[in-house]
């Protein structure tokens, strides 16, 4: 391999495609922005490294598609021969750029014979623009030579060479178990992000009678592929993995979850199947299971598939200390083995023996601070780890927390003191919405 | 191996330097590359390809010549000319 080039010293990188390929069959916008998207996190999930998503011509990584000679002192060839090249870090103005050849018949999701597979090619190319150089190692992505697609995105592992060579630059991503070796490592738990964000709200009128998310009592609330949804009648909120409100508007349900039944006029409780991360909706004794956010054939089913009784769920989550999924109704809970697909023995139980959770729950999940939330109203309870006792100074208001609301409605429970009798100093979000402000937030 | 034609030859020297495994020829004498040197270039370039370093252009290393690849090059500026420094 070439001697070790120079690193990043900072930690947060922005990138932006600045200009997409031209002639493009397969490959729309959004999907190449996607795929950049993918490629960057297979190295920002082992690393410290951090990217976003900007626009303007600031980024660190300016991604472009490009023909022949484009004054970089890497003219391309035209169809095969050289694809792309990347800047190293701390060459000045190109450092980290990453151009594509646009003479290249860019693919996604095809066989190989059917051109050049553009996430891979991107992986290679961005293991340039944080440093590392090509390597002659069999196994290795940073092999100077296409080897073809790598398969699914979402699912991709780097190989084992390639993790100790970025880990020597930058060291290693806490939450990264740096000892399991690829054979042993399962594939990386971080679920994938749910490709398809809601369409442009701006394009999409709010409807007369969407609710007010500082005022709802949600219907379900589930954290899927790491963001969170809170469900309210026939919309929805999203929140990213590090809890920003993707709108202040809500969604429509069936804008987005394709294949509920058009009359659903609202949600009983959600959550995310451990083991293939597909995500199961309830209403009644029905359930629905979607692959992404496209409802699987064959469904709606009765949920006495689960061993649950017809009269319906109130919640429904996973625990992440054990991995089972727990159903509430009323004043009961069952525990369910989602691997094995069955009840457990001796459910249900009394939900008094979750101490200081309500009963009739409106829903709960799990979040990737590894605690449980239970909602009920417009309150919500934290459970931290494997602990079964709710944590002192809950419940907490649901729209100061989560929602970005200033100050709760006048009909809403009083901001009491907790326990130590100090003032409830929840995160004090302004809401600027009803000044005129729009809050927004990047979600990539 | 099957006599190349000049063509193949100039196309080999040309991906060999491309690629940082020769340095290029020198600009003011127009020194070309000396036998020593492309035999070192093409095993260099075959161990790295994975190829059986043979020194001389045959069909694998010809093949894997063709094939896409990222345009940087696979020796650094400095590997090259130190070794050349070395000889």
């Amino acid at each position: 391999a070439l001697s070790p080039q120079k690193k990043w010293a900072k930690r947060h990188l922005s990138w932006r495609v600045r200009t997409f390929p031209k002639e493009s069959a397969v490959l729309g916008r959004e999907t190449v922005r996607a795929l950049m998207y993918y490629a960057l996190k297979v190295w920002s999930d082992i690393t410290p490294l951090n990217f976003h998503e900007v626009a303007g011509n600031k980024a660190d990584i300016q991604i472009d598609f490009t023909k022949a000679d484009h004054n970089d002192g890497y003219p391309f060839d035209g169809p095969g021969g050289t694809v792309a090249h990347a800047f190293f870090p701390g060459e000045r103005f190109t450092a980290g750029d990453t151009h594509f050849d646009d003479d290249e018949a860019w693919t996604f999701r095809s066989p190989d014979s059917h051109g050049m597979d553009l996430f891979a090619v991107a992986v290679h190319e961005f293991g340039h623009a944080i440093g590392l150089a090509h390597t002659s190692a069999i196994e290795s992505i940073m092999r100077p030579y296409y080897q073809g697609p790598v398969g699914d995105p979402l699912k991709y592992d780097l190989p084992y060479e390639d993790k100790v060579r970025v880990w020597q630059l930058y060291g290693v991503r806490d939450s990264v178990s740096h000892t399991a070796r690829p054979d042993a490592s399962s594939h990386t738990d971080d679920p994938p992000v749910l490709m398809d964000l809601p369409e442009n709200k701006s394009t999409v009128p709010p409807a007369r009678d969407a609710p007010d998310r500082c005022t709802s009592q949600f219907d379900a609330v589930a954290q899927i592929r790491g963001e969170a949804f809170f469900f309210k009648g026939k919309y929805f909120w999203r929140l990213t993995r590090d809890r920003h409100l993707v709108s202040l508007r809500p969604t429509q349900i069936q804008r987005f979850w394709r294949g509920l039944p058009a009359n659903l006029d609202s949600i009983d409780a959600v959550y995310e199947r451990p083991g293939d991360h597909k995500i199961v909706f309830f209403k009644g004794m029905k359930y629905w299971v979607f692959k992404d956010n496209i409802v699987e054939e064959g469904y709606p089913r009765l949920i006495s598939d689960f061993g649950l009784p017809i009269e319906g769920v109130d919640a429904a989550f996973v625990w992440m200390h054990n991995d089972k999924t727990y159903f509430f109704k009323d004043n009961h809970y069952w525990r369910y083995d989602d691997h094995l697909r069955h009840m457990d023995q001796g459910y249900p139980k009394d939900t008094s023996l979750w101490k200081g959770i309500p009963s009739q729950l409106d829903d709960a999940m799990r979040w990737s601070d590894s605690a449980s939330y239970f909602f009920k109203g417009k309150e919500y309870w934290r459970v931290v780890g494997s602990d079964m006792e709710v944590e002192a100074g809950y419940p907490r208001p649901i729209g100061i927390d989560w929602l970005i609301c200033k100050d709760m409605q006048s009909d809403a429970p009083e901001t009491r003191n907790n326990e130590t009798g100090s003032q409830l100093t929840g995160q004090h979000h302004t809401d600027h919405a009803e000044n005129g402000y729009e809050v927004c937030s990047c979600t990539s | 191996a099957p006599s190349l034609t000049t063509e193949q030859m100039d196309m080999g020297v040309d991906w060999l330097s491309k690629f940082g495994y020769l340095p290029p020829a020198d600009p003011v004498t127009g020194q070309l590359q000396t036998k020593e040197a492309l035999t070192k270039a093409i095993k260099a370039m075959q161990r790295f390809g994975g190829l059986e370093e043979t020194g001389v252009f045959d069909q694998a290393t010809l093949g894997l010549m063709k094939t896409p690849r990222c345009s940087l090059p696979d020796m650094s500026e400095t590997e090259t000319t130190s070794s050349r420094r070395r000889r």
